[in-house]
């Protein structure tokens, strides 16, 4: 984009490219550079020198009033309770480790359940970043109620008066409609045991996925209510532009993101920042 | 659905004998919008406009189809070819025992479920004596879940030592593979991005170890624009033989497989269709042509 250059066809041709290669979706892409194409023309402008940073902070004022860190202020004098939710394989398991090491090592207590009870080795692998963050875990048998451990993980939290407890389910396609009652039933049962609980239902989201994501949020929102968006995977190529439409049409808050498979690997999500690796 | 849509475009297009070019441009943006949105990448969508435009240049607008079916035939046909429509995609199983086979592709992807699937089907559809063996020192209880995999199905799995690494455990079962008479090698690899040096590095050095007859990318259905990087990245650094494709039994439209095959030009083997270890299928292109058309 030389300074000087004016805006033609070919310009909007690349700014689309740029915006469905990042996954923004053909759709949302279009009704973005239609906004452009309005305000170009409002405010007169002809160098195409002047229109990234239009587009950048047209993509930065969609997703800035959903940058919401999580706070686990909302539990009254009872533990922060955290379900944590989303399809197989987007990184629930190791966000949990990322997300209980964050709290203890602020010197909050935190309980971590493992109610993936389904799949091979998911209690051990939970249970090794459980360790690694110095939280207490609670676990069962494999194969055991799922709704069982998440009721003992919310009761061993209050019996020890810890301050958070993560609850790890096991990925699951939305489309599943046995699995999403099962993970209706987790929440259910929690709430029985502590009103208001669970406080915080996470979504994770694989910033490699494409528009299935939107499906996805969809879906698992419809079911349970998500209230925080939680992007794994972004220190890949992907830039996760999925959730330009999510926050449109769901306005689920963004909470974190996931940089990397170490323990230390978890950021706040932020605007300004996601959208400058966007458009990088 | 595209069909729908199509129709919607042709709807003035009563009887006329050419599908002239405005009409082609019309109904291609058409598909050019449902090929964005099942997730197929940009440049691979650019081209395949352009390819089936030259196809569809001058077609008959016969009585037996609707401009909107017959649009779809070419696009169809043309998604099965690209999509491996006749070609082989069987697995290459002849060759001096034990034969290694190299799982690998991004992180969560699915490669440690699908090493015991392969495993199953190459005992039971193969009559092959197969042997899973972790190649994953890094995620935690990685060995501990494809043991437990081994365990279900009553396939034999190699369990490293402590803090042994995937280059020694090539060298291990080598030796192992022989005594025990197993004649087909599963090596399940750590999860990595395309664009982690070392870890690349690392599956460079494996691969000139191992010598595998397969090196299969095991790529999420779901994928986004992101696929065409990811299958870049495996295929410049090792070299793919062939590709995988989980999850399969979700909703998503798999553009990505379009796009995979597009760079690496290697035949889709076989699906994942579900968590359990018979959630498993040989690659039907034309079911992926009219699942991604959408
Ligand atoms: N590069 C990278 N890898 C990640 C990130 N988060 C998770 N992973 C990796 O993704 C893979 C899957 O992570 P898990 O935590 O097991 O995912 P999960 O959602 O719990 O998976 P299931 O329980 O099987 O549904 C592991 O190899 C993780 O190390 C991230 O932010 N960046
Ligand atoms: N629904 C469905 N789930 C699948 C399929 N294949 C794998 N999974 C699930 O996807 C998740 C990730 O599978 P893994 O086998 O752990 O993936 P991986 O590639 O080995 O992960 P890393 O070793 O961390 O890179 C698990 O929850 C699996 O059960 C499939 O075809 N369908
Ligand atoms: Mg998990
Ligand atoms: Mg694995």
């Amino acid at each position: 984009l030389r300074p000087g250059r004016g805006m033609d066809e070919a310009l909007y041709q690349e700014l689309e490219e740029v915006l469905i290669v990042a996954d923004v979706g053909a759709e949302a892409t279009r009704r973005l550079l239609e906004g452009i194409r309005r305000e170009t023309k409002k405010q007169g402008m002809t160098d195409a020198h002047d229109i990234l940073p239009l587009l950048r902070r047209e993509v930065s004022e969609i997703l800035r009033p959903y940058e919401a860190p999580l706070s686990i202020k909302g539990a009254g004098d009872g533990p922060f309770v955290v379900m944590v939710i989303g399809v197989n394989g987007v990184g629930k398991t190791t966000t949990i480790g990322k997300l209980a090491y964050r709290f203890t090592s602020q010197g909050k207590k935190v309980v971590v359940g493992a109610a993936d009870t389904f799949r091979a080795a998911a209690i051990e692998q939970l249970e090794i970043w459980s360790d690694r963050a110095g939280a207490h875990f609670v676990k069962h048998g494999s194969g055991a109620d799922p709704s069982a451990v998440a009721f003992d993980a919310v009761k061993a939290a209050q019996a020890k008066q810890y301050d958070l407890v993560f609850i790890d389910t096991a990925g699951r396609l939305h489309t599943k409609e046995n699995l999403m009652e099962e993970l209706k039933r987790i929440k259910r049962i929690v709430g029985r045991e502590l009103p208001h609980a669970p406080h915080e239902i996470l979504l994770v989201l694989d910033a490699t996925t494409g528009q299935n994501a939107i499906v996805q949020a969809r879906t698992f929102h419809q079911a349970l209510g998500v209230t925080g968006i939680a992007l794994a995977k972004l220190d890949g190529t992907a830039k996760g532009g999925i959730i330009v439409a999510i926050a449109q049409e769901l306005g689920i808050p963004l909470r974190l993101v996931g940089v990397g498979e170490g323990i230390e690997d978890l950021q706040d999500f932020f605007a300004e920042v996601f959208v400058d690796a966007l458009f990088s | 659905t595209l069909t729908e849509r199509l129709d919607q475009v042709f709807k003035k297009l009563k009887g006329r004998g050419k599908l002239t070019e405005k009409d082609i441009k019309d109904a291609l943006r058409e598909v050019r919008l449902a090929l964005l949105e099942a997730d197929v990448n940009y440049t691979v969508v650019k081209d395949f406009i352009a390819r089936a435009e030259e196809k569809a240049a001058g077609q008959e607008v016969t009585k037996s189809l609707t401009p909107a079916q017959l649009v779809i035939k070419i696009v169809h046909q043309e998604l099965i070819t690209l999509m491996g429509g006749g070609e082989n995609n069987s697995l290459k199983l002849s060759g001096p025992s034990p034969i290694p086979i190299m799982l690998v592709g991004l992180q969560g992807s699915g490669k440690t479920t699908t090493a015991g699937k392969l495993a199953g089907y190459l005992r039971d559809n193969k009559k092959r004596r197969p042997y899973l063996v972790p190649a994953d020192p890094y995620r935690p209880a990685a060995i501990e879940q494809l043991k437990k995999l081994g365990e279900s199905l009553g396939i034999d799995c190699y369990t490293p030592a402590s803090g042994e690494d995937p280059l020694q455990t090539v060298a291990k079962v080598r030796e192992q593979a022989r005594e025990k008479d197993f004649d087909t090698l599963i090596f399940d690899t750590a999860g990595r991005l395309h664009i982690d040096e070392e870890l690349m590095e690392e599956l460079r050095a494996i691969k000139e170890l191992m010598n595998p007859q397969e090196i299969l990318l095991v790529a999420d259905a779901m994928t986004g624009q992101d696929a065409v990087n990811v299958a870049k990245g495996f295929n410049d650094a090792v070299g793919i033989t062939g590709i995988i494709l989980t999850k399969l039994d979700g909703d998503a439209r798999g553009g990505a497989a379009l796009s995979i095959k597009a760079v690496t030009q290697r035949p889709i083997k076989f699906v994942g269709i579900g968590e359990k270890l018979d959630a498993w299928e040989v690659f039907h292109p034309d079911r992926m042509a009219s699942r991604i058309l959408g």
